[in-house]
């Protein structure tokens, strides 16, 4: 059986906010490591990866293998009826029927408790490839969120160019053009606003600016964001959170002229 | 143009 007890729920309330968007039925795949998740978009174009590490939970039991197939719309409806300091406890039998949330208020004496019916998710599972990355940009979310939605407003493309001169976000659209270059950049007070680039060769990629508005739905969960590029493979956008979990996005690049 | 390209040309079904 199944049994995971997080502090907060507004763990589980953001990470299933970020991605309710792009993916609508999934497996949750428990194990004793953690509960896993992976899901392409309906055209194949992103691709999710979470991992709740069995660390982020307190306590944490998974005897076997259990995948939860859950409606991500249902999931979103019942923990709307969660407070964000709620302890949430995430209960399923070995073969199970429905999934048990439990909300605990800390503050009062109050309980709630809902049963999310499971479905079978017939879901094809994509092996990702160790890649050493061309290069890689750590920044503030939220300064990723405000390019992203900024060059939107332009067009419906983006190339992120990474070179030793720093990290541009560029567009073209029918009214103009725009950009924004990023430096490395070091903040000692506030090393959340830091801008870290790490660079083995000069990449330059073109993305669909509606997938990486998309992926910024994450924002809330961590100060900083890791993009992570190499020339001609998908993007990794990535957001870690505590214990080692992370919430991450690939997105495939656009190729050809 | 730049035409959009499959994930799944990219990561392999396991």
């Amino acid at each position: 059986m199944l049994e995971a007890r997080l502090e907060q729920a507004n763990l589980l309330k953001k990470v299933v906010d970020a991605i309710k968007d792009l993916v609508q039925d999934c497996n949750f795949d428990c194990n004793d490591s953690g509960i896993a998740l992976q899901a392409m978009d309906n055209s194949h174009v992103a691709l999710v990866s979470m991992m709740l590490k069995s660390e982020s939970f307190s306590p944490f039991r998974c005897d076997r293998n259990i995948a939860l197939g859950i409606n991500l719309t249902s999931l979103t409806k019942v923990l709307r009826a969660a407070q964000n300091e709620d302890i949430l406890t995430l209960k399923a039998e070995d073969a199970p029927d429905v999934v048990n949330l439990v909300f605990e208020s800390a503050e009062s004496d109050r309980i709630s408790e809902y049963d999310i019916k499971l479905m079978d998710i017939d879901q094809e599972h994509l092996g990702i490839p160790e890649t050493e990355y061309a290069a890689t940009i750590s920044m503030p979310s939220a300064e990723f969120q405000r390019i992203c939605r900024d060059l939107m407003a332009l067009s419906e493309s983006v190339s992120i160019e990474c070179s030793k001169e720093g990290v541009k976000f560029a567009c073209q659209g029918d009214i103009g053009s725009g950009s924004v270059t990023l430096r490395s950049h070091t903040n000692v007070d506030k090393p959340e606003m830091n801008v870290e680039i790490d660079l083995t060769e000069p990449v330059s990629l073109t993305f669909s600016l509606k997938y990486l508005v998309g992926f910024c739905k994450a924002s809330s969960l961590s100060g900083q964001v890791k993009l992570c590029l190499s020339n001609e493979v998908p993007l990794l956008v990535e957001y870690a959170l505590a214990n080692n979990s992370y919430l991450r996005f690939y997105l495939a690049p656009k190729i050809g002229d | 143009a730049k035409s959009q390209k499959s994930i799944l040309g990219f990561f392999q079904k396991k």
